[in-house]
């Protein structure tokens, strides 16, 4: 599903070049359940957005199902996103003038979903997030919780083939952030590719496998064992 | 040192009434270390804003040093609120076009510090929150902990008399945000008065007192027993 080889990003601030992924190499199964840990600055943020065709590499290859994303045109990386990716961000970045219904629907219209099909799944999502007598507020009459939760419902509404998520309880008290989980997972269970960022190592814990970066690299790669 | 008295404050969204604080209650005393817990959307961000003059009561008092502060005018809010308070943002606020180093001198320039005073002390944050080598980045050249680092290390620089931080670690790994936590309960000991929002049960089980809010009110308000 995806297939990441000495991976290379690198930023330029002034003359300093910092190394955010630094030959990192990743290899992911369809229906995999992944976790990904590490210090602050180790290039976990860096390495979704990559995963999640937001951004590029300097050097190294990157393949989506096969195909050989790395070098794509931005219009064509773009619809390849929408199709097959579901993103969570870090900040959320939701549309401030849009209300959480608006924003949640968003990207069903944008794939020409039809409106009582949108409407269907904007609603049912709101119910499982617990985000129904929030519908009509923006952003910014929300808590903070309750803008990761709608960041959450918006990147699962299209039921994408795979879900990256950059810590998704980091705003939730455990009671929803647990809430969360099983939703996720249970999307997982039904087929999803769930790769999740955190810096909580009891939820890192729930994969089936752990990963640790270091520095731009994977210092560890942890698989479950079955009993 | 800060005294809330049958607080209210609502937000009214179309036809809808959102009662963020209903009938709050709580006096802190002059350098106390109190954590703040509750479920998403119980009010505790309100709460902090009123706290730290940014936001005003529908209906209740609030004393700050003694002194009724509940109406003043905002230009007599924003002086006081500079000379008392620093305040770390659930989502840090830092202004994008400024750097790390910028962002963190700011509220000294505000405050009148010469320049020599404000070089000696952002030196000093930049270098105990570890951001050294990202003090010229802006804030979208840096990883979402390191803002959240910027963020504390700015609120600290004016050596407030009251530090109010709206989930100081969410951001960070374990290490980075125990690290956070010593340097604020460094200050606490200084006689620093620090009330922490916080999803995280083992950072609120570090402070003196635990106040849990649930619906806009104080549901539980526990002491630590001295032994
Ligand atoms: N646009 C940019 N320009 C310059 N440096 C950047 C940029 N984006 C990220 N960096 C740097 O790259 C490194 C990795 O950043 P990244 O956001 O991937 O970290 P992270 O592992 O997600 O950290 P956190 O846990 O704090 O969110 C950091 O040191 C950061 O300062
Ligand atoms: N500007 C606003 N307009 C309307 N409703 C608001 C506004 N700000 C907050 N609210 C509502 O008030 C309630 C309390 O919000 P608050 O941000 O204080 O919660 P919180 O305890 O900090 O939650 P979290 O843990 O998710 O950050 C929430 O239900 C929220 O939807
Ligand atoms: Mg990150
Ligand atoms: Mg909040």
């Amino acid at each position: 599903m995806i297939e990441i080889v000495e991976a290379q990003r690198h930023f330029q601030v002034g003359d300093q070049i910092v190394h955010a992924l630094n030959g990192l190499s990743l290899e992911v199964a369809a229906g995999e359940y992944v976790s990904i840990m590490g210090p602050s600055g180790s290039g976990k943020s860096t390495l979704l957005n990559v995963i999640g065709l937001l951004d590029r590499l300097s050097a190294g290859t990157y393949r989506l199902r096969g195909e050989d994303v790395t070098r794509l045109p931005d219009p064509v990386l773009a619809a390849l996103r929408r199709q097959t990716i579901g993103f969570v961000f870090q900040f959320f970045h939701l549309i401030p003038r849009l209300s959480a219904a608006e924003n949640i629907e968003l990207p069903l219209t944008l794939a020409g979903i039809p409106a009582e099909e949108r409407s269907r799944r904007v609603e049912q999502v709101l119910t499982a997030y617990g985000l129904t007598d929030r519908a009509r507020h923006r952003p910014d009459q929300l808590s903070g919780g309750q803008r990761q939760r709608v960041a959450i419902a918006r990147a699962t509404v299209t039921q994408p083939q795979v879900l990256l998520a950059d810590e998704p309880t980091g705003n939730l008290d455990r009671h929803a952030g647990r809430e969360v989980m099983e939703l996720l997972e249970h999307l997982h269970r039904g087929g999803l590719t769930l790769l999740l960022v955190t810096h909580d190592p009891e939820l890192a814990a729930r994969a089936n496998r752990r990963i640790y970066l270091v520095d731009g690299k994977i210092e560890r790669d942890e698989h479950r064992r079955r009993v």
